[in-house]
């Protein structure tokens, strides 16, 4: 896939997109 | 604030483990790399909870990854 949104970027108090992954 | 320990995070649902984490990491990285505190603190993430715990123990191997991060992202 892509690798331009890698990588999922975290900002406090916004669910990190991360997540999806694991 | 009290530190983030390792049963804490225990009691916490995986999604949510992740994110406490982030929520300590990120003020901590954002003093060092304002502009890339975002993407630093994400690819931290991905690594293991219990080597992250210990780098919010440690300043020094906490900021060894930063800059680690940072050389992986200004290569990428």
């Amino acid at each position: 896939g892509s690798s331009i949104n890698w990588p999922p970027e975290f900002h406090p108090g916004v669910p990190w997109k991360g997540l999806q992954n694991i | 604030q009290e530190p983030l320990t390792a049963s804490m995070l225990a009691a916490a649902p995986l999604h949510e483990q992740k994110q406490m984490i982030g929520e300590r990491l990120y003020p901590l990285i954002h003093d060092v790399h304002t502009q890339l505190a975002g993407k630093i603190t994400g690819m931290l993430l991905e690594i293991d909870n219990s080597e992250l715990l210990l780098m919010l123990e440690s300043p020094e191997s906490l900021h060894a990854k930063i800059e680690e991060a940072v050389a992986v992202l200004q290569a990428h």
